[in-house]
């Protein structure tokens, strides 16, 4: 039933207008809060599938958070927690490795793999340019946390992201300007 | 003043020092060379006259530039560009106007390069649309080849100035020639290909030997009389005009390894993880 609403708004989305872009602006706006609420569903799908696969634990397992605005550096779960867990689904049959890109507040963090090794990082300003769009309003990330991480095929990997009072030199990043 | 260059294990990207620009790449395990400009223009949209299609304006369905050249960013407005030293990823932020300006990544081991763009709310205040592109000039003796895969399915050849099965005569080059890409374009030689792939369906051409031009973002002022009956002038959440932001991944390689390469990029870029946070405290030890 959840993903239902999803296949749904798929469905009206194969129309030529909406796979072109020539729909009036009403009718673009109709579409967006239709793939936004199936999204949101699926969204649902997923947790209660995580909350199935994650190990067994004492209490009842948090919700998961899911970030659609790290395009512009705005992410609630990472810029409002000084330590949080990040879980990356690969639905690749191989493994890969992968970028992650995170709007932080902090200046120095430590990440853990799902085995208990630390994680590179490296910590870089987030630009006036990104700062300045308007639909990121209320963001209080003033950096964006980088590393890399390995995901086993068709599986996930939980990651353990702390904030450290530590000053990590490897961490920091030196700008520099041109002209 | 010195020229800067930015290079992990497989690639190598120079910029002038003198205007912040992309001058080169190199690709450091097969020597693969090219010369590389990038530039950002914009086309004034053809404003049209919506009773007659013969003078149509450019809009939602239609990309009718005014004029056959791409206009630059004022010259007298200063390039600004800072790069970003570290461990794992290098940048180079670069701003050509107030409403235009790119990131330029090189992140450790990666075989790509990413850049990613941010273009508006492109200003309308003169009363033009604008219609910005970003443009590569690499020098690759190209003969009018270039290759999309604007059908989502295979990568197709595509000719300047020509269709395959009829006798084209055109007197607007631009628009005649940019095809839909719906992930990837690129141009080749005899030895060297490069491949631009896109995080969105996008348009684009090879307007001249060697180049490749995409289309990023647009915001037209007129109706172009084929159905839709409004301008293609969407504002964002201040009433400006829309900020649009995306990514271009760079590949070069020799044309014999370069098949593989942006394949097995497709798959990472359009299958790519996803992620999910908890507030949860706990530690690894416990969870595992």
């Amino acid at each position: 039933l959840n993903i239902q609403v999803l296949k749904e708004a798929m469905g009206v989305a194969q129309h030529h207008d909406a796979v072109s872009g020539t729909e009036k602006q009403a009718v673009a706006y109709d579409y967006a809060m239709r793939l936004s609420r199936g999204n949101y569903e699926c969204q649902k799908v997923v947790n209660d599938a995580y909350k199935k696969l994650f190990p067994k634990q004492k209490e009842v397992p948090p919700n998961q958070m899911f970030c659609n605005l790290l395009n512009i550096s705005m992410c609630q779960a990472t810029e409002n927690n000084k330590q949080f867990t990040m879980t990356v689904y690969n639905p690749l049959g191989r493994a890969v490795s992968h970028w992650v890109r995170l709007p932080v507040i902090g200046k120095s963090y430590v990440i853990t793999d799902p085995n208990g090794k630390s994680v590179p990082s490296q910590v870089l300003p987030i630009s006036n340019v990104t700062k300045n769009i308007p639909e990121r309003k209320g963001s209080l990330a003033e950096n964006e946390l980088v590393f890399q991480v390995a995901l086993p095929p068709l599986g996930f990997s939980t990651f353990f992201i702390k904030m450290s009072q530590q000053s990590i030199k490897k961490q920091r990043s030196v700008v520099g300007q041109i002209d | 003043k010195a020229d800067i260059s930015i290079k992990n294990q497989h690639l190598s990207l120079m910029f002038d020092g003198n205007t912040g620009m992309l001058k080169s790449m190199k690709n450091l395990n097969s020597g693969a060379s090219i010369p590389l400009q990038q530039t950002f223009q914009y086309y004034i949209g053809h404003p049209g006259n919506s009773s007659v299609k013969r003078f149509q304006a450019s809009g939602a369905y239609v990309f009718r530039p005014l004029t056959s050249a791409s206009l630059d960013f004022q010259p007298t407005l200063k390039k600004k560009t800072l790069y970003v030293q570290g461990q794992l990823v290098q940048e180079i932020w670069q701003q050509f106007s107030p409403w235009v300006s790119q990131v330029v990544r090189l992140y450790d081991q990666a075989k790509y390069a990413e850049l990613e763009w941010t273009v508006g709310p492109i200003p309308v205040s003169d009363g033009k649309g604008k219609e910005v592109i970003t443009k590569y000039s690499t020098g690759l003796q190209t003969n009018g080849v270039f290759y999309t895969d604007a059908n989502g399915r295979e990568i197709l050849k595509r000719v300047r100035n020509h269709r395959a099965t009829w006798e084209l005569k055109t007197s607007e080059p631009v628009a005649a020639n940019y095809y839909p890409i719906n992930s990837r374009v690129y141009i080749n030689d005899n030895k060297t290909q490069f491949t631009v792939m896109t995080d969105r369906s996008q348009g684009g051409s090879s307007l001249q030997d060697g180049n490749i031009e995409v289309m990023l973002h647009r915001r037209l002022l007129y109706d172009d009389n084929l159905g839709v009956g409004e301008a293609l002038n969407e504002t964002g959440a201040d009433g400006k005009g829309l900020i649009a932001r995306g990514k271009h991944y760079l590949l070069l390689d020799t044309v014999q390894n370069s098949g593989a390469l942006h394949r097995e990029m497709g798959l990472r870029l359009y299958m790519a993880p996803s992620l999910s946070f908890t507030n949860s405290q706990m530690k690894q030890q416990e969870w595992s």
